[in-house]
């Protein structure tokens, strides 16, 4: 089973066209594998991606050092897919 | 397992199997009202169902309206939520007005879980599973994302062709069996009137186009059910929703599934987005089941309606 340990979707601001540029570029960092799960699209709509561990502090890097605001919108995934299961189980139980 | 359609607990995510256990079930209870049909079967061999609600017990292909829930397979609220239209719809039968008249002259299909494949891989392997599962020639990639797959401004931008990423378009228009499933059972029914896809989240209630930001020749007509739908939606359980097209209210999409229905002359194609609590994303609580539901149906009501009564 895929292990989401230590992902975090954030949640981010584009102000203006240009910052949705900047967010789309990001969009095209393969290697970062983002999940977006709301794409850029308009300025002033928020934007989340889910980001991998190990992909977290570049993104962070790259959000400040761009000008972009973010939050954190879920801390840890495999947080909430564990609540998720439980539920599940207990229901089955 | 529950035992019957009133004991079915709507307010967990349940496995495809217990979904498919809750359509024999419907079925069994209601067979005057309820069928189930095999439209296909997907890249891995599962079926592909869809739930026929017909008060006709003539061989005939009335005006009908088609729901489908669960494409992107990691959207559990909204496989949850076809699963409670069903019962809805057999509960309200008789009860109230509006749905009886509907039913009385028009047949509704209820497709739950649209990406079976995806959605079985969702509870075994990777929760957040969006795609299909079919193989991608030459990479290691799997699947294509089925909203960017249908003949519609096919490959264009708003699409991926990269297998990789999560909005690939696939090989070609219908190269998917979960969407050419529907494109076959669309074209020989020849009489569907509209055509309602939904997807979460985001809390957005969309209509053509998708793939070019010129506005469609219903556009208008389109506007104002997607006004009352949402003033219906919101007036449940005070959940904010945005309309408008496709284009103009998210990003450019092409080859998505309601500008080739509307393309296909299916005037009332509209896709939701259903509720997201800001927090969740497609992580939505089990307890927002029923609320989501409820909301939406009270939206799916205003546009069945207003199909009814605006024939053409």
């Amino acid at each position: 089973r895929e292990d989401f340990v230590g992902h975090q979707v954030l949640r981010i601001l584009a102000a203006d066209e240009a910052q949705v540029q900047t967010v789309k570029e990001l969009e095209e960092l393969e290697h970062l594998q983002l999940d977006f799960w709301r794409g850029p699209a308009q300025p002033g709509s928020s934007i989340d991606v889910r980001v991998p561990f190990a992909s977290v502090q570049a993104v962070k890097m790259f959000l400040e050092s761009s000008g972009l605001s973010y939050s954190i919108m879920i801390e840890d995934v495999q947080a909430l897919l564990d609540e998720e299961q439980e539920q599940m189980f207990a229901f089955q139980a | 397992r529950a035992a019957n359609t009133d004991t079915f607990n709507y307010e967990t995510y349940h496995t495809l199997d217990e979904i498919y256990s809750f359509m024999d079930m419907l079925v069994a209870e209601n067979p005057n009202l309820v069928s189930k049909i095999q439209i296909g079967k997907t890249y891995e061999g599962r079926p592909i169902f869809v739930l026929k609600f017909s008060t006709s017990t003539k061989e005939e292909k009335r005006p009908a309206i088609w729901i489908d829930t669960g494409i992107h397979s990691r959207e559990w609220v909204t496989q949850a939520s076809g699963t409670w239209f069903a019962k809805k719809i057999t509960k309200d039968y008789k009860q109230d007005k509006t749905l009886t008249s509907i039913l009385d002259n028009m047949d509704i299909f209820l497709e739950i879980v649209t990406n079976p494949d995806g959605y079985a891989f969702t509870h075994s392997k990777n929760r957040l599973w969006r795609k299909t599962r079919s193989r991608n020639d030459g990479t290691s990639c799997v699947g294509a994302d089925p909203n960017r797959n249908w003949d519609a401004a096919f490959g264009k931008p708003g699409a991926s062709g990269n297998p990789c990423t999560e909005t690939y378009h696939g090989k070609a228009p219908n190269s998917e069996s979960e969407v050419k499933s529907i494109v076959d059972f669309v074209q020989n029914h020849k009489n569907i009137k509209a055509f309602i896809s939904i997807h979460s989240y985001s809390q957005l209630l969309l209509y053509p186009y998708g793939y070019t930001k010129d506005p469609a020749p219903d556009q208008q007509e389109l506007d104002q059910l997607a006004k009352a739908a949402v003033d219906a939606l919101s007036a449940v359980h005070g959940t904010k929703y945005k309309y408008g097209s496709i284009y103009t209210t998210i990003y450019q999409a092409s080859g998505n599934t309601v500008d080739w229905t509307y393309g296909q002359g299916i005037k009332y194609s509209y896709t939701f987005e259903l509720r997201d609590t800001g927090r969740y994303g497609f992580l939505l609580p089990a307890a927002q089941i029923v609320p989501t539901a409820e909301e939406t149906w009270a939206a799916l009501m205003t546009i069945m309606d207003h199909t009814h009564k605006h024939p053409y």
